[in-house]
């Protein structure tokens, strides 16, 4: 039952389905989150220091700093990074593991469009040193991963990476995220880390954290751009 | 916490902050910890005493025969973004329009 009294106004009023149960599980609130944040609060933008014109309206239902339409944005971190063997790397034999992660998107609304998914992947700072520069750097890939034993689904993305140091961000098309009957709203990703040249392999890397951005339109708020005022 | 409603006066934009502490919520909203909503409320008599004279949409409307006064409403809207914990544990920034009453006007 929502809650009596101005909580369920507040409830209808910010589009929330249900009330915030209990105390989340404290974790710090991501940098990008705090940024995108203090862009688009007008109280913000207005005492912050990128001191914005009180003229300079924010352009409703679009992320300026990402270059994106939306109106909401969800930093979704991975329910457990399950690392599994995979098949021996071509040169080396040495297998590097391979890894599912899985996205709840279960508080995404059937009526939200998804305008950006990027996802970001942290590895353990002992082997990003390993790999230094100087290796052959690596390659990534990204697949849909069917259910549990299910082989991977279509690749998404494969892209270069010369170091792991860094945070390694790839934008997933985001109909990777679109809703549809099969999806049991979730998103389940497989992640491959192989040594981009054979010839110099680099020890294989350790996932410490993957976590996606989220960038959605919801249509029931975000009228299409208003025509300019006569 | 809002500003009381005292009867009469003119049209105007009256106080109104919304706590998200006041509704329990203060763990889960990460920022801002309220936002000033305000609120419109007064009388709307044309033409207003002692005001500069109304040439808008208001004064023909009261030209209709039966029409009644003119209503205080806002006539200038602020967006507000909340950053939050979703029950996923999720951290969520949602913009949303018209949120905040800038300005009143009789309409």
């Amino acid at each position: 039952p929502a809650p009596p009294g101005p909580a369920a106004a507040l409830l209808r009023a910010l589009g929330l389905h249900d009330a915030p149960r209990g105390a989340p599980t404290p974790r710090p609130v991501p940098p990008v989150m705090w940024r995108l944040f203090r862009r688009r609060d007008p109280q913000e933008a207005r005492a912050g220091p990128r001191r914005a014109s009180p003229g300079a309206a924010v352009r409703p239902c679009h992320v300026e700093e990402l270059g994106v339409a939306g109106n909401i944005v969800r930093h979704v971190p991975a329910r457990g990074a399950r690392a599994r063997p995979a098949e021996p790397a071509a040169a080396t034999g040495a297998p590097c593991p391979e890894w599912t992660v899985v996205f709840d998107l279960a508080a995404v609304d059937d009526a939200e469009r998804a305008s950006l998914a990027r996802l970001e992947l942290r590895f353990a700072a002992a082997v990003a040193a390993a790999a230094g520069p100087g290796a052959g750097g690596w390659e990534l890939s990204v697949a849909l991963a069917g259910d549990a034993g299910a082989g991977p689904g279509p690749v998404l993305l494969r892209r270069a990476v010369r170091g792991l140091e860094l945070p390694v961000r790839a934008e997933l098309p985001p109909a990777a995220c679109a809703r549809n009957a099969s999806v049991p709203r979730g998103l389940r990703l497989a992640l491959a880390l192989r040594p981009g040249s054979p010839a110099a392999p680099a020890a294989c890397a350790a996932l410490a954290e993957a976590s996606l951005l989220l960038v959605t339109v919801d249509p029931r708020l975000c009228h299409p751009l208003a025509r300019p005022r006569r | 916490g809002a500003e009381a409603a005292l009867p009469g006066g003119a049209c105007r934009a009256r106080r109104l902050y919304v706590s998200f502490r006041d509704v329990g919520w203060h763990r889960w909203v990460i920022a801002p910890r309220g936002f000033l909503a305000n609120y419109c409320q007064g009388r709307c008599a044309l033409p207003a005493p002692g005001a500069p004279p109304a040439l808008n949409h208001a004064v023909l409307r009261a030209l209709v025969p039966g029409a009644g006064p003119p209503c205080c409403v806002p006539a200038r809207l602020s967006p507000i973004s909340v950053l939050f914990f979703d029950n996923s544990d999720n951290v969520v920034l949602r913009h949303y329009e018209d949120m905040v009453v800038d300005e009143c006007g009789c309409r």
